[in-house]
């Protein structure tokens, strides 16, 4: 089953 | 002191149309070159970020750097107010707690005046580095819309290949499941319909419709949409923010993007 990812995993905070 | 006019209102009512169903309350970072925005979906899965470049407003100061956050529902609301041809400023004074909006009809006696409280808002600024991508589709706007509502009957969400014959949207669900391929074309008569496909490797990734179909609501904005993907990093759905004027010219002020986290496997 796929999984959702969320934007935390690829962009960090700035 | 921050002024901004923009001569087609019904620009800002297209910008807040496409984002204020996926981020209620954002803030407007303004400075002396524009205004930009980027404020992620409630479960982070998705982000939006808006460009407005200051050159792009029939006028536009910005005599410190301001952050305006606000309820965009309410700032939505507000601009219904606005006829689709009023021009539409957009005014703050230093350290105040409010804006105002005025809008001005055509017709040169008519003007209104409204003003939105604003809200201090904890911004969570990502970083988004610049990535060259693998794979970009320019296709339009509208065939991207439909590809994405009709795909969303069959599924939640859509796989997106692309090999070096076209790309490939494609749904599977518990009816069954569908594809639409498209393959590189041009027209020179109709450049808004041609389908452009760069590619470095082919790539497959999977996106949920959900966001996708919500992205869709930037597509009065441009008559073309460009995605981005690579693997393991965020596909980029962007929209140019292009003002078209009494005479018939486009002149474009901006964009959108929107970024959704691929779904992988367990």
């Amino acid at each position: 089953k796929n999984q959702q990812t969320t934007m935390s995993k690829y962009f960090g905070n700035s | 002191m921050f002024e901004a006019k923009l001569d087609r209102g019904i620009v800002l009512k297209k910008i807040l149309d496409a984002i204020n169903q996926l981020v209620n309350e954002a803030s407007w970072e303004c400075t002396s070159s524009g205004m930009s925005l980027q404020a992620m979906d409630t479960s982070h899965v998705s982000l939006v970020a808006v460009n407005l470049n200051g050159d792009g407003f029939s006028k536009f100061r910005c005599d410190r750097n301001m952050v305006l956050g606000m309820n965009l529902v309410n700032l939505s609301k507000i601009l219904k107010c606005a006829g689709n041809d009023d021009k539409v400023t957009i005014k703050a004074a230093d350290g105040d707690d409010k804006i105002k909006l005025i809008f001005e009809a055509p017709n040169e006696y008519e003007v209104s005046q409204y003003e939105i409280k604003l809200m201090n808002l904890d911004a969570e600024y990502l970083g988004i580095p610049e990535t060259s991508y693998n794979v970009t589709v320019k296709m339009p706007a509208a065939k991207f819309q439909r590809i994405c509502r009709d795909l969303n009957q069959i599924g939640d969400a859509v796989t997106i290949s692309c090999t070096k014959s076209g790309v490939d949207f494609s749904a599977t669900g518990d009816l069954g499941n569908g594809s639409v391929s498209l393959s590189q074309n041009s027209s020179f008569d109709k450049p808004e319909d041609n389908v452009t496909i760069s590619m470095q490797e082919p790539l497959s990734q999977t996106f949920a419709l959900k966001y996708l179909n919500q992205f869709t609501k930037a597509t009065p904005l441009c008559s073309q949409v460009t995605l981005s993907l690579s693997p393991d990093v965020p596909l980029v759905v962007e929209y140019k923010i292009i003002e078209e004027n009494e005479e018939d010219s486009k002149n474009e002020i901006g964009h959108i993007r929107y970024y959704l986290a691929p779904k992988i496997d367990d």
